[in-house]
């Protein structure tokens, strides 16, 4: 681990607090390959060195004893930073019902993120009502209504093949039967597809939802920060929600969009049950991506 | 990169560097290849940026090319799809379906995720779009009785070509990767022909794919990849390290969610698309 390479690297000095700026380049260089390795987008990842390696040229590193694990303390406590505080709550504008929106790339986890998220407002006190507005994916109103049915909690599904139609009349169903909350579930596209991003676009225009949620699955690499921005750029969002973070995958495609787009992540989905959701933890995920 | 001029300038080999980290080719990897590139180029054995471009472009392919067989491409054979969560198994083989069917083989398709909510459903509908017969056991079944029932089905209509979906599941849990093991011995027990294992890998996976690849290819031995959703901008580079460190050939692509989009794998196409 970064760790144990810096260990490596500082083990050649022979005095205490003289660091060459050759150490620090080679400390840099471990710094770069661990966060690389970790998904860690490559232009985050250049701006983070950038930053650490203003800090590891002063004082608390050249004089300390144990320099290697100086730089890992400021590199664990730069990633927790940038991650962000923890703000796991989902705030509503007090319109009702709050409407809750998902979105993001396909399998990304959407369908079932929208499921323990009504779970979950429910565990809260509020009564959910999930809306289906995936017109597309061959079964996914199925899947939707199952994921509700398990959990006893109502599913809207229309008639229509417009989503921004069927989104309003579950609104209006949720008024009707006194739902204070309404999740709505979108179709997985590609930010690169301009129907389905001006679709995305429309359907929020429409609904103006309290929170639009991204949905990105840990496992993502570099290409995260590109899908991130588009969805910034032409739809929005207020969070996001790291699924599949029950896997070994490194999830540095979290710090990424954090840095890239400065939204916060609101939670993490940790399991394919219904009650696999937990709020963000920030020094968790920082000292996940360091390995 | 062309387009910014033809020197080999640090300009040049820091934008080479991160075309190649942006395809998730891996840091590692990456270096390696720039810092062998860069001392070829000192050595004047490439003279310009377009050289070093068409270097890298044949060297990328030919890591990821392969000779060894197509699993679809010599029926009769049983295949089992598999993956993590997510990926494009069902809709993968809802296309494979299609395809192999159009091509003149007799397919089955058996329904082996049956734990997914409405997985059974989405399958079915791909059955019905590539108008092959799919066998199914109720929600909850034991997935090795699936294969079990399809091979019986198979082996009475004459099949030649058995495609099993099967349950999204993390390489990290070791119960699911033991089912799938199971499901993998009870096909191989009743398929009248060879049993072949395809991984399907998300284009937009990070250097998790490499993990998922050798822990799927521990425990069941995997003959080749799929690539899908590689029409976004994500370029699955991460595969050049599976090729590499496997042996596994990436056999079919997915470039859609509809059911005529799959393709063949062209090495070449995918060097282009990672350094083009
Ligand atoms: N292990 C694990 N699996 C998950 C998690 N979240 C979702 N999944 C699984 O990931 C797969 C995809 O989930 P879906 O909810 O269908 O994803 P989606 O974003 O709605 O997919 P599309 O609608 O096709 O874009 C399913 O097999 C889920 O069970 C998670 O946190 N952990
Ligand atoms: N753009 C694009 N989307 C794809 C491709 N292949 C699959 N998808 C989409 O990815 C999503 C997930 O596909 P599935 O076939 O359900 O994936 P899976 O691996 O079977 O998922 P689980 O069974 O839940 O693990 C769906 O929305 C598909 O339409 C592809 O090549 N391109
Ligand atoms: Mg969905
Ligand atoms: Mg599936």
């Amino acid at each position: 681990n970064l760790s144990d390479r810096l260990q490596a690297v500082f083990a050649k000095l022979t005095s205490r607090g003289v660091l060459s700026e050759a150490d620090v380049d080679a400390a840099m260089r471990e710094v770069r390959m661990a966060l690389l390795e970790a998904d860690v987008n490559f232009k985050t990842v250049k701006e983070f060195v950038a930053r650490v390696r203003e800090r590891a040229v002063g004082q608390e590193v050249m004089k300390s004893l144990t320099p290697g694990q100086m730089v890992v303390k400021i590199v664990l406590e730069e990633l927790t930073a940038l991650m962000g505080t923890s703000e796991s709550r989902l705030v509503f504008s007090g319109r009702l019902p709050a409407v809750v929106m998902l979105v993001g790339l396909q399998g990304s986890g959407k369908t079932t993120v929208a499921a323990k998220l009504a779970n979950l407002l429910r565990k809260q006190g509020k009564s959910p009502l999930l809306v289906a507005c995936d017109v597309y994916r061959p079964a996914a109103i199925d899947q939707l209504e199952a994921l509700g049915s398990q959990l006893g909690i109502p599913v809207y599904r229309g008639e229509a093949t417009d989503v921004v139609a069927i989104a309003e009349a579950g609104v209006k169903d949720a008024i009707a039967r006194m739902r204070d909350v309404v999740i709505v579930d979108t179709a997985g596209r590609l930010h690169v597809d301009e129907e389905m991003m001006a679709e995305a676009a429309a359907l929020k225009a429409a609904l103006r939802p309290d929170q639009v949620l991204m949905v990105i699955d840990a496992m993502t690499g570099q290409d995260a920060v590109n899908a991130a921005t588009a969805f910034a750029e032409r739809v929005d969002f207020d969070g996001v929600i790291v699924s599949k973070l029950d896997g070994d995958a490194r999830g540095g495609a979290a710090l990424s969009v954090r840095a890239v787009t400065g939204r916060p992540i609101k939670f993490a989905g940790v399991g394919e049950k219904l009650d696999a959701l937990e709020p963000f933890h920030p020094e968790r995920m920082a000292k996940r991506i360091l390995g | 990169l062309l387009r910014k001029g033809p020197d080999l300038d640090q300009a040049f080999w820091e934008d080479l560097e991160d075309a190649l980290l942006q395809a998730d080719m891996g840091a590692l990897a990456t270096s390696e290849m720039v810092d062998r590139l860069r001392d070829l180029a000192a050595r004047e054995a490439l003279p310009d940026a377009e050289a070093v471009i068409d270097r890298i472009q044949s060297e990328i392919a030919a890591e990821v090319a392969s000779d060894r067989p197509d699993p679809f491409g010599a029926p009769p054979v049983t295949v089992l799809v598999v993956g993590v969560n997510g990926t494009g198994k069902t809709t993968s083989v809802g296309k494979l379906a299609k395809s192999l069917s159009e091509a003149g083989n007799r397919v089955v398709i058996g329904s082996g995720d049956t734990f997914r909510a409405a997985a059974i459903e989405q399958l079915r509908v791909w059955a019905e779009r590539a108008d092959v017969p799919v066998v199914e056991r109720p929600h909850g079944s034991d997935p090795a009785a699936v294969v079990f029932d399809t091979l019986e089905a198979a082996k009475q209509r004459g099949a030649d070509t058995v495609l099993i979906d099967t349950a999204g599941r993390l390489h990290t849990s070791a119960d699911l990767m033991l089912e799938l093991a199971k499901v993998k011995r009870i096909a191989e027990r009743e398929s009248p022909f060879p049993v072949r294992v395809v991984l399907v890998m998300d284009a937009t996976t990070g250097q998790n794919g490499l993990v998922q690849a050798r822990e799927f290819d521990r425990a069941l031995g995997l003959d080749g990849i799929v690539l899908t959703k590689l029409d976004g901008t994500a370029r699955g580079g991460i595969v050049v390290a599976v090729a590499r460190e496997l042996g596994v050939p990436i056999v079919r692509i997915g470039v859609g969610e509809g059911a005529d989009d799959l393709e063949p794998f062209d090495p070449g196409a995918f060097a282009q698309a990672i350094v083009g």
